[in-house]
């Protein structure tokens, strides 16, 4: 079966959704199959993977909303790339949170969801909006672990307290499986003060350290450039730093195993 | 009375919070006397301005969920700097949106509550989350104009329909004054072809041609540092590029008036 990642960090722009598609994309290079989940209703990981979204398609909306008795399967999309498949998000999502609001086990559709098909990918990564409500807590709900993608400034790297007791919440009372299995630094500039004295922090603190990816995500503008034109830096810009991170990050992933 | 002035852009990391608190910062050195309403659960405006939160103190969600029965003026906190002041936020704020969806009239919780104080102020510059839920709305009903922050990435610059569509919505069944104000281009680096892209985006788009500042914020490094010592870069580094940036739009703000 899939093994379910959840790519998360409430603080917003640090990195979630190019964490999510690269390192989808790196995995497939590394020979495995792949489905990225976009469980955000600003479907920038849809963007992201070149994948146009029409009101018409059926969308991971319908499956979490029940609306369209559809099939997982029906929603799944096909990328360019062989080994690399997503479920689409749409602004509609945006809704589920005051929709689900009295629904009994709003937490679990996505788990259910994905039980349908797990069994065809090697693994499943969600990203999520920036933010820790329904849409995140069913993702967390799904997954086996979490990314922490974690942008070396002070409000991200204060914003990882909240973020960590949000996950024992959920192990306690929803997924007792559920552990956060790497902190990813991103936006990684060593000639800036803020990063080497957030990069210090993250190996320092007792919470964090063992969690802590060798790799880090440096900042290039490869990977805001290659959102423009829906392709994971991975696969249109392989000699930027941008894809040589991921696919450090990759490996390093894989070895952490 | 206070002009009332949104800082909202849907995506996140854009620039909202080093916006709201260092354009706050450049108007008290124009002579004007201003508050900072930090409407984020994860309170980084409170933090950027050096306010320490404890949970003792009342804040921003005792007024928006009115647990406490507390006067406005009880919230307001004096920061270092004289003629800027905060009304604190929390994460209990994160709760208000499920706790007020029966209430009647939830949407304007903070217009009311702003009513009780604007007519000590020049501005209130209120921050918002990275989302168009009910805390944004809230801020957006008592708003008179918006400040759209858009960094010059492809996914910011894609979330700017998401953000016109919902201001639409907003001037048509909540507040028909609100109108938006500004675009200002933030993590602007002319030596990268998608900082060089977007600005000629934002520039040529009939939508938002005329809504677009001259003055722009450059990536700087000094704006993330000053964060971590809870001080606005206008006050702290006072010649660096930050600074000299956030002062240049607010003084545009103050001539396009
Ligand atoms: N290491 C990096 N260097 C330069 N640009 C980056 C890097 N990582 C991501 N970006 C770009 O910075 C912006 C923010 O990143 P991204 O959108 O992936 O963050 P996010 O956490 O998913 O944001 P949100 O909270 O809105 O979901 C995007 O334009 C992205 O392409
Ligand atoms: N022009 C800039 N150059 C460099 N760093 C910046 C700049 N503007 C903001 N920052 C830093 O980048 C990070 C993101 O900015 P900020 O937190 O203000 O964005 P935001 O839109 O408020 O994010 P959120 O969506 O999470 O509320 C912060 O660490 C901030 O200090
Ligand atoms: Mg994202
Ligand atoms: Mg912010």
């Amino acid at each position: 079966n899939a093994r379910k990642i959840a790519i998360a960090n409430e603080k917003g722009g640090v990195g979630k959704t190019a964490m999510a598609v690269n390192l989808a994309a790196a995995l497939t290079l590394e020979g495995k199959k792949v489905l990225v989940v976009d469980m955000d209703p600003q479907h920038n990981a849809t963007i992201g993977l070149g994948v146009a979204v029409d009101d018409g398609m059926v969308n991971i909306y319908h499956l979490i909303s029940r609306q369209n008795p559809s099939q997982t399967q029906d929603t799944v999309c096909r990328t360019k790339w062989k080994g690399l498949d997503l479920i689409p998000s749409h602004m509609d999502l945006s809704g589920a949170e005051i929709e689900l609001v009295d629904e009994e086990g709003r937490e679990n559709r996505l788990k259910d969801v994905l039980s349908e098909i797990e069994d065809v990918y090697d693994y499943i990564i969600m990203d999520t909006p920036p933010s820790l409500s329904l849409l995140t807590i069913n993702v967390f709900s799904a997954a086996d672990e979490v990314l922490v993608p974690c942008q070396t400034h002070p409000y991200a790297f204060k914003a990882l307290g909240d973020l960590f007791d949000t996950i024992s919440d959920v192990t306690e009372e929803i997924n007792p499986e559920l552990k956060v299995s790497g902190i990813i630094p991103t936006f990684f500039d060593r000639r800036t003060r803020v990063s080497r004295s957030i990069i210090e922090k993250l190996h320092t603190d007792e919470r964090y350290k063992d969690l802590v990816f060798e790799s880090t995500i440096r900042t290039n503008s490869a990977i805001a450039e290659s959102s423009d034109i829906g392709k994971p830096v991975v696969f249109c810009r392989t000699r930027s730093y941008g894809a040589l991170d991921f696919r450090a990050v990759a490996s390093e992933f894989l070895r952490r195993k």
